[in-house]
Order: C-alpha cells, then sequence, then structure tokens
C-alpha cells in the first residue's frame, strides 16, 4: 500500500515535493509564532487560528519570500552618490489560494558593518520598477517611488511596509514587475573621491539581504465572525 | 424485548490510541523545518450497545446501536474522533519560501462513539 503523497501535497498547498538544496534560515518572527502555538496546544487552550497575534492581524498563512532579483550594474553611474542598484523581486506564484494579503513586510538587511566605513549617511530610494512601455528595452528603471529613507548608521534591518503592492500583485499578477532599490551615499565631494566608494560598496553588495514577509487570510478557512448585537 | 449484550472486553473498546507520525521516515524532514513529527493518534475499539452511553457517545450513536441490535443491516456504531486540536508546519516549498501555515483537526484528542 502507498500512501497517496499527493493528497498530503495537496492538503499542503503544494504541486510536488520540495527538493531543497538546503534549508532557509527561519527568520524570529516565524519561530516565535510557532513556538506560542506550540506551547498553546501543550496547554490545552485553544488560540484563533486566523489571527497572527504576534504581528497584530488576521491571517492563517505566513509566508516569507526569498529575493529572486538582480543587481544593477550600468555603465554610467546615475550619480556621483550613487552605490548600488538592485532589482528586488519576489515571486508571488505560489499563492495559489484565494487569501487576501492581510500584511506584506520587506525586510533589508544591510549587513552589520558593510557600510560602517562609507561615512555620515546612506540614502536608500525604493520604488516600483517601472512598467515596460515597449518591446526591446530591457533595463529596469525606478517608477513610483514607495519609500525614502535615510540611514545615518548601521541600524539592523530596515522595514517596509508593501501592504498595498503586494495585494495589487496577488490580483495581478503581470503587474508585478519587482522593485526597484537605490542606495546612495551622502558625502562629502571635497574629501572623498568617488573611487573610495568602491570598495564599500561591494562590500554592502555582498552583505545586502531582502525578504518579504507576507500574511495572507483564507477565506474558506477562516470565517469572518459573527458580531454580536 | 431485551437486546442481548455484546460480550466486549475493556481493551477493544473505543478509545484513543497513540501514533506518532515521524516525518522522517517519509523522507519530509528534508523540506518539513518543523515539527519533526506529531502525535496524531487514532480511534479504534468496539461501540457496543450496552456501552455506548458510557463511550462519549452521541444520542445518535445510542439509537444507530439500538437500531444494529435490532437490525443487523443497520451498522454499528463507530468509533471516531469527537475532539481534535490543531497544528502548526514550518515547511519549504519549491521556491524557496518558508511558510508557516496552521492546521485544524490534526490531532486526536478524545474518542467516541459515533
Amino acid at each position: 500500500f502507498q500512501f497517496p503523497r499527493y493528497v498530503f501535497l495537496q492538503f499542503l498547498g503544494l504541486d510536488k515535493v520540495p527538493s531543497p538544496q538546503k534549508l532557509q534560515p527561519v527568520p524570529s518572527i516565524l519561530k516565535k509564532v510557532l513556538q506560542d502555538r506550540e506551547v498553546a496546544a501543550a496547554t490545552g487552550a485553544s488560540p484563533d487560528l486566523c489571527y497572527v497575534r504576534e504581528l497584530g492581524v488576521r491571517g492563517n498563512v505566513l509566508r516569507l519570500l526569498p529575493d529572486q532579483g538582480f543587481f544593477l550594474y550600468p555603465k554610467k553611474r546615475p550619480h556621483a552618490s550613487s552605490c548600488l542598484q538592485k532589482v528586488l523581486y519576489f515571486n508571488l506564484s505560489a499563492i495559489k489560494e484565494q487569501g487576501q494579503v492581510t500584511m506584506a513586510r520587506l525586510s533589508l538587511d544591510l549587513g552589520p558593518s558593510s557600510y560602517s566605513h562609507l561615512g555620515p549617511e546612506l540614502e536608500l530610494a525604493l520604488s516600483l520598477v517601472q512598467e515596460p512601455r515597449g518591446w526591446g528595452r530591457s533595463t529596469p528603471r525606478p517608477g513610483k517611488v514607495l519609500a525614502l529613507q535615510s540611514v545615518p548608521w548601521p541600524q539592523g534591518v530596515l522595514n517596509f511596509n508593501l501592504l498595498e503592492v503586494a495585494a495589487d500583485w496577488t490580483r495581478n499578477p503581470q503587474k508585478n514587475s519587482g522593485l526597484f532599490l537605490e542606495i546612495l551615499v551622502k558625502e562629502d565631494r571635497d574629501s572623498r573621491e568617488s573611487s573610495q566608494l568602491e570598495d564599500p560598496c561591494a562590500r554592502l553588495r555582498r552583505s545586502l539581504h531582502a525578504s518579504l514577509l507576507l500574511v495572507t487570510l483564507d477565506p474558506e478557512q477562516c470565517r469572518p465572525s459573527w458580531k454580536r448585537r | 424485548a431485551a437486546v442481548p449484550a455484546p460480550q466486549a472486553s475493556c481493551k477493544h473498546l473505543c478509545h484513543r490510541h497513540q501514533l506518532f507520525i515521524n516525518f522522517r521516515d517519509r523522507g519530509w524532514h528534508k523540506w518539513i523545518i518543523d515539527p519533526k513529527g506529531f502525535m496524531a493518534n487514532y480511534c479504534h475499539g468496539d461501540c457496543p450497545f450496552s456501552l455506548t452511553t458510557s463511550l462519549n457517545s452521541s444520542n445518535y450513536a445510542f439509537l444507530q446501536a439500538l437500531m444494529h441490535a435490532a437490525d443487523p443491516d443497520v451498522p454499528q456504531a463507530v468509533c471516531i474522533p469527537t475532539r481534535l486540536s490543531p497544528i502548526s508546519m514550518l515547511y519549504q516549498d519549491n521556491d524557496d519560501n518558508v511558510i508557516l501555515r496552521h492546521y485544524e483537526d490534526m490531532v486526536v484528542d478524545e474518542c467516541g462513539c459515533g
């Protein structure tokens, strides 16, 4: 008797058995939610499975999507202060359930000390990738600006709320052209030659890590609670 | 007329049995990050008419057992889960996404005749 594997996979929302080369690191928030649920189960409590208390949002599926984008190496540096440009891309096609996105948090980890030598301040610009207007244009360009942020010193992971964007992408997958990330160095041009930027920016490129935490609510499994009058 | 009570020893009566599902045994540990397995349990045992009222039974199970005693074509009440609890699973899919999902009714906590 062969256990019908596909039944279990279907149950998990998978098409085939995953065969990862290596397991991805699990972010602390997912560990925390899991541990809290295990404690609740051990104590016989019955928590609301459609509410993520740790994040304060409704939802029953949490996903951490790795960035599948790429760095851009323009022949001519667009600004003297430009340090790096990257397209961030998150594949949302795995979201098959007719779920409602209730949270989308982009996390950018610039590395613990990768830019501490750069100088006084970094500036970070996050935009939507401009949708292609014609055939043949291959270089992604920044479109609508989502965030502009100064980063005066290394401060761990930077988080951005992308709820509206992610909800739009799940409804209209063809709109998902990715995000355009540009990091600029606010430098004193008199004291700093542009060539000096090369090495720290290369370090930043190596250490930069982006991920998208997505919470979805499956209406089939999470029916709206009836409100008492 | 009095219905003869079938003989059933205590160990054959409907109750919860331990069943641990080990993901490693199935090779699923390569993509299921946590848990490594879980105590799913299962229900098994007899639901004799004489004891349906004491085996955590539904009223319907009692009536069904009564009907079975009168007419053997009516199936006997069966031993089923009466209380289930959820588990959460953390796994990785083919796109390297790490997913935490909650699944209801995965662990049998109590059994009864139904």
